[in-house]
């Protein structure tokens, strides 16, 4: 398996809506 | 409008940005909102934690500790998919190390439990699925920990679990083990272990969970945990924000609708935070579907290509669906089929020629001596997601620090593209 680990979401706004069956990426999340 | 038109496809970094910061930096965003937490990297200056307490570990063990978490997780699909759930099964697969899965490199959130509110700081993990915390009067063994242990005789609100609840039932597809039943009380007993073989036993409990002081869970389940062995940091316990009914997302359904965001900082002195709730999500997020189900508490990806300075890589799409991708926060390194991560570290390294290459950092073996220059330039590395989503990775995102002599690209490849 692979793994998106948590170095490469650094700063990334990072958005899960279980009902809608999807992940978001926000780039700047933490600015 | 310019920038937009034009992408960037490398970063600029000052040098001195790889050098440990030892005051804390507070983000802007979602301080003090509505169902927000504040998120702080454990070994970093905006934690609380005293240095006795959570001694820093050296690069080489944190990445170290990271590839027995990436162990335990595939020994968790394996065990999903045969249908299997034994988890002492696998035991002899996996590192028997003194609970560095989830010692190393995490982020922590701190919440209040119980009336009146007992503040606990706990590792954030979309990986797993129980939040427990330790309880006195640790009946067998408590680890130390920062703050006061919880003592449920102390909260008015506090609860055990009978065994014939349905949410005792539960505990089988959150932990991976079948409750136990005290025959004293009939009290629902909950069992996790960890793939490094770290612990919590104890009682099955409810109690009032308070996120901030307009955000309250009444009778949220977790577990008080009367057994508790590994090094969990001084970590008070553990959230588990993973898919599963007893996670703190399905256990939040009515107030935040299943929906929760989160920001990791660029730095371990800088504060992120975590939000539950879907209108306080980023506004400006792309978003790609979640792959078919990776067992019960996993989130799946479908990572489509890989982008590195603009120019996608000859990688057959084959290799990333073969094997799959999930995400999870307690992960350090992302981990790529060999076939994926040797296109990327040659396209990598072809761009990165005037740096000198230095020693390879444990799983890490594209690595520079910046020391003789004050700033770099390196190519924007991008994941194409399913639904066409490309994401940039911050420059925060692409290399790893152990000082100036040894920053590496910080990505690691599988032992085979089937895995």
């Amino acid at each position: 398996i692979g793994i998106f680990g948590n170095v490469q979401q650094k700063t990334l706004g990072v958005v899960y809506d279980l009902p809608a069956g999807k992940v978001g990426f926000a780039p700047g999340g933490c600015a | 409008a310019l920038e937009e038109a034009i992408p960037n496809h490398y970063h600029n970094l000052q040098t001195t940005s790889f050098l440990p910061s030892s005051i804390c930096t507070l983000s802007t965003k979602g301080d003090r909102k509505r169902g927000t937490l504040e998120v702080v990297h454990k070994h970093g200056p905006c934690s609380t934690f005293s240095k006795d307490m959570v001694k820093p570990l050296a690069v080489e063990d944190i990445l170290s500790h990271d590839q027995d978490r990436v162990e335990s997780i595939r020994s968790r699909l394996t065990i999903t998919t045969d249908g299997k759930r034994d988890i002492r099964g696998s035991k002899a697969t996996l590192p028997a190390k003194s609970g560095s899965t989830i010692g190393s490199g995490n982020y922590i959130v701190t919440v209040g439990l119980g009336t009146p509110k007992k503040d606990l700081s706990l590792i954030f993990d979309t990986g797993s699925d129980l939040t427990w915390t330790q309880c006195q009067p640790c009946a067998r063994s408590c680890y130390a920990q920062q703050e006061t242990i919880f003592a449920p005789s102390s909260s008015t609100t506090y609860s055990n679990i009978s065994c014939s609840a349905s949410e005792c039932s539960g505990l089988t597809s959150a932990t991976g083990n079948k409750p136990g039943c005290s025959a004293s009380s009939s009290a629902c007993i909950y069992g996790i272990q960890y793939g490094d073989q770290s612990f919590s036993v104890g009682f099955f409990a409810k109690d009032k969970l308070t996120l901030t002081s307009k955000d309250v869970i009444n009778d949220f389940y977790f577990g008080c945990g009367q057994n508790n062995q590994g090094l969990f940091g001084g970590a008070a316990g553990l959230l588990g924000l993973g898919r599963d009914k007893l996670s703190i997302v399905s256990q939040s359904t009515r107030e935040y609708g299943k929906v929760f965001s989160y920001c990791l900082p660029s730095r371990a002195s800088y504060t992120g935070y975590l939000t539950f709730g879907k209108d306080r999500a980023a506004s400006n997020a792309k978003y790609t579907p979640f792959s078919s189900s990776k067992g019960s508490s996993f989130y799946g990806l479908e990572l489509q290509a890989i982008f590195v300075g603009g120019s996608k890589l000859a990688i057959s799409p084959t290799v990333f669906s073969s094997s799959g991708m999930i995400i999870d926060s307690g992960t350090v390194i992302t981990r790529l089929p060999p076939t994926a991560y040797s296109a990327l570290s040659k396209a990598f390294r072809s761009q990165m020629t005037k740096y000198t290459l230095t020693k390879p950092l444990s799983i890490l073996d594209t690595c520079y001596d910046f020391s003789k220059t004050t700033t770099v330039t390196i190519p924007v590395i991008s994941m194409l997601w399913g639904g066409n989503i490309k994401v940039d990775i911050a420059a925060q995102g692409t290399l790893y620090a152990n000082g100036i002599d040894q920053v590496c690209l910080a990505f690691a490849g599988n032992g085979d593209d089937s895995d």
